[in-house]
């Protein structure tokens, strides 16, 4: 029986082989719009794959997408393959998916923790950090969204390698990390970074590491507020959004403000939904809604992202 | 496997900044082991956290102690990850 990707069940968790192998599928289904490319290797040698969506062309800019990198959040892995599967369906049918593929190549990283996402399927469910070992420490792992070389080190992190926040021995210190630093400094022409987390309801854009707004903070609040008031619409899920400092908390070394301050300008995170019951174990039946009303937002962005060209 | 029976996840809200404070200087305790799912940052958020079950009456009585206001967001931490589990193997099967 040949594979296909239109029987895989979205509505369920899936571990690292199963979303691997559904990888694949999704490849063999839409050949000329999906490729898998692999950018490095975790601590414990797991591939990172992403997918790349591309009509063509030569080093076109391109949106970097990520769900995953704290391990537990299983609802962001599970709306990464949601997001892939209608990125690859609505090109040609949906005329905004189909403008921006048009111009524009897409690579989402769906496993973004792919060591701390088989521990939580095997060892401990609540899992967040990555699996390295820290040299002097009975404790494992770093927090790979404080390991960014972007106010390291600074308030929001910590130096405890027992904490759950740890931000690693040095920024880049994280072969997951340093693999997407890596392949976007390689690129070159990468216009958007979205980091998908879970669980806040919230649209977040730099600075994490300080307080003062970001030089283009008017033009990503306007474009975050529409984006919630998007995602709102399709099933009443209320997001707040701001800087990441102003709305949560300081948080130094994360993945967004990295993308900043290295040029990319739409850089924003996601933090996904929660019913307020459940936090990192959201039952599966919320998987399909999530994602459903998270690719609106997601939309909003790629959008403005294809009309504003810099 | 790390199992997780009679774990409890508690919303609490702080009132004021000290309150926040306070939260901050429970999760640094290591001998509480407790695991914030939403960290505390702003007054009036709710901060989630998960206790383990030996450590459960501990932090309830330092958080009444203290004044805050708190209610019981997961009863059994391992009830919900068996529920879980579950789903997933009847979903492959």
């Amino acid at each position: 029986v040949k594979r296909s990707s239109r029987t895989f069940d979205f509505a369920s968790y899936h571990t690292i082989d199963e979303i691997y192998d559904w990888m694949d599928v999704l490849v063999e289904d839409h050949p000329k719009l999906v490729s898998k490319i692999q950018i490095g290797q975790s601590y414990e040698n797991r591939p990172l794959y992403v997918l790349k969506f591309s009509t063509g062309g030569s080093n076109r800019p391109a949106v970097w997408l990520d769900t995953g990198i704290h391990s537990r959040e299983w609802i962001t892995q599970a709306t990464g393959v949601w997001t892939a599967n209608k990125i690859a369906q609505e090109y040609g049918q949906d005329p905004s998916v189909t403008a921006i593929l048009d111009s524009m190549d897409i690579f989402l990283e769906i496993v973004t923790n792919p060591d701390g996402f088989a521990f939580t399927h095997s060892s401990n469910r609540l899992w967040r950090k990555t699996r390295s070992i820290n040299a002097g420490s009975r404790c494992i792992g770093v927090d790979p969204n404080r390991n960014w070389d972007a106010g390291f080190g600074g308030a929001g992190s910590s130096s405890n390698p027992c904490s759950e926040t740890y931000h690693g021995p040095h920024a880049h210190s994280e072969k997951e990390v340093r693999a997407i630093m890596d392949f976007i400094r390689a690129h070159g022409k990468v216009k958007s970074v979205i980091s998908i987390h879970s669980y806040s309801q919230m649209l977040l854009f730099p600075y994490g590491y300080r307080r003062a707004p970001a030089p283009d903070h008017q033009e990503m609040n306007e474009l975050a507020k529409k984006a919630v008031s998007d995602l709102a619409a399709v099933f009443g899920t209320k997001y707040t959004y701001g800087s990441i400092a102003n709305t949560i908390y300081m948080a130094g070394g994360t993945t967004i403000d990295w993308a900043y301050d290295n040029g990319v300008k739409y850089s924003f995170t996601l933090e996904l939904r929660d019913s307020g019951r459940y936090g990192f174990l959201l039952p599966s039946s919320q998987i399909v809604p999530t994602a459903t009303e998270t690719w609106p937002a997601l939309l909003d962005i790629m959008v403005h992202v294809l009309e504003h060209p810099y | 496997e790390q199992l997780f029976v009679g774990d409890q996840v508690l919303r609490v809200t702080a009132r004021n900044e000290e309150q926040i404070a306070l939260l901050r200087v429970l999760g640094e305790q290591e001998e509480l082991q407790v695991d914030f799912w939403r960290h505390p940052n702003i007054p009036g958020h709710p901060v989630d956290l998960r206790v383990p079950f030996p450590n459960l009456q501990g932090v309830k009585k330092l958080l009444d102690f203290r004044n805050f206001s708190y209610s019981i967001m997961i009863e059994d931490v391992q009830e919900l990850l068996d529920e879980e589990k579950e789903s997933m193997r009847r979903s492959r099967r």
